[in-house]
């Protein structure tokens, strides 16, 4: 769909100025984006353009959305007082009669634009997401990939509304060990694992050790050289 | 170097752990480390424990991460290690709870090792399993084999996973590492990372370290 003109006002007059038929994947790429935030903390938004490709039994979304962050000053949510933010966000939302499934959200600072353009390319030779068809019932296949994945792994989620939510990470999760599989020059397969349903966010927080960056630790001695067979 | 070397052939490593939903990848790397260096000078391979750095290494953040640096010396600060029996691992900060007189094992010094995988490979065929550190990128989705990754996208400089090498060798012509991960043995090739050898992969070769035991 062709770019709307800029809405005269954020948040629900954008759906109006939307055209029609972005609006229920815009939406849905939304509410994924807010998934678990406190009424007026969730972010706006601003503009969407973008465009529509039919795929098998579906239709792929590709869209680029403005969103607007709260301003945040309360302590006991954000440590920093921050201001308001708009964020360049680009979701691909597939939609399977009337089902839909977030395959990508990449979000940054506006003038991260140019780094988005570069994903881009990294998308533009997966055959998951561009140029080939998509698989005939994609979103079938992946439910069924994921219903392997939570027996595997005895994974129980609380909620139908959690279970969604985790689908669609494990979904995009698929996508980006695709690109890493894509990009490795080893002989190393890449898939699905006991973390394929976590963001990277979640995992980097949880399994791994932001210290080790950092600091260099204690100075330690260097070992002798080793001598003799 | 040997062509290839893996110390698992040679009793010097304990089962794979896990550590669960924590960021104690530190303490796993270094009580590796240590009891490989335990079994080579003491001829026991003694499993260490983790939780005991987790509770009682105050220099370091527990399930928020460590450096294997503050960990050997929180060792030789407290009097050395309890097994995993006796200080057994729950995965979250507890109360330091380390008895001296519990303590199986000791350490006296620590070392850093040589960037060069070369002298790597020489130093772990001689002195046995090292403690290094990696870049964790595409790890989330390991399933086997050699893993390669672009240099820009795997940084040696964005260093956030410790580990401990157990081995090297070639698969096909291609060389290399085999480390001992944290993660379990449902992760990986039953809990072990195959990682390229000679590039500098992942920043494989910017933070090896041992201990050392008189």
């Amino acid at each position: 769909a062709p770019a709307s003109s800029k809405p005269r006002a954020a948040g629900a007059q954008a759906w109006e100025l939307a055209s029609p038929e972005l609006r229920e994947p815009v939406r849905f790429a939304l509410e994924m984006y807010n998934r678990g935030r406190a009424a007026g903390t969730r972010a706006a938004l601003e503009a969407v353009r973008g465009r529509v490709r039919r795929a098998g039994r579906g239709s792929l979304y590709s869209l680029k959305a403005t969103l607007v962050e709260p301003p945040c000053n309360d302590p006991t949510v954000c440590q920093l007082p921050v201001s308001k933010k708009t964020l360049l966000c680009s979701f691909e939302v597939l939609d399977e009669l009337g089902k839909h499934m977030l395959l990508r959200r990449d979000c940054g600072p506006v003038d991260t634009k140019s780094t988005d353009d570069k994903n881009e390319t990294f998308s533009s030779f997966l055959p998951l997401l561009n140029k080939d068809p998509l698989p005939q019932d994609f979103s079938v296949k992946m439910a069924s990939i994921f219903k392997d994945f939570v027996t595997t792994y005895n994974r129980t989620y609380d909620s139908k509304e959690e279970a969604s939510w985790r689908m669609s990470v494990f979904a995009s999760n698929m996508v980006r060990a695709q690109k890493i599989q894509a990009l490795d020059r080893g002989t190393a397969q890449y898939g699905v694992t006991k973390f394929s349903d976590l963001t990277e966010e979640e995992f980097r927080t949880v399994y791994l050790n932001p210290l080790l960056k950092d600091a260099p630790g204690r100075s330690r001695r260097p070992a002798p050289p080793v001598n003799g067979a | 170097p040997p062509p290839r070397w893996d110390w698992r052939d040679k009793g010097a490593v304990t089962d794979v752990k896990d550590q669960g939903m924590c960021g104690s990848c530190w303490a796993f790397s270094v009580t590796g480390n240590v009891e490989g260096q335990w079994f080579l000078r003491r001829g026991t391979l003694l499993s260490l424990s983790e939780q005991e750095l987790l509770d009682c290494d105050k220099t370091d953040k527990a399930c928020l991460g460590g450096l294997p640096s503050n960990a050997y010396s929180a060792i030789r600060n407290l009097g050395g290690l309890e097994t995993e029996d006796d200080y057994s691992y729950r995965g979250r900060l507890q109360t330091c709870s380390f008895s001296a007189e519990k303590a199986k094992v000791y350490i006296n010094d620590s070392v850093e090792l040589s960037k060069n995988e070369q002298k790597l490979a020489a130093w772990l065929a001689k002195n046995g399993p090292i403690s290094v550190a990696i870049n964790a990128f595409g790890m989330q989705f390991y399933r086997h084999g050699i893993s390669h990754p672009l240099r820009p996208l795997c940084s040696p400089w964005l260093i956030d996973h410790a580990v401990l090498l157990v081995g090297y060798g070639n698969r096909s012509a291609t060389p290399f590492w085999a480390i001992k991960n944290s993660w379990g043995t449902d992760w990986g090739e039953e809990g072990y990372y195959y990682l390229h050898r000679g590039s500098g992969a992942c920043g494989v070769n910017i933070m090896a370290s041992s201990a050392v035991i008189d």
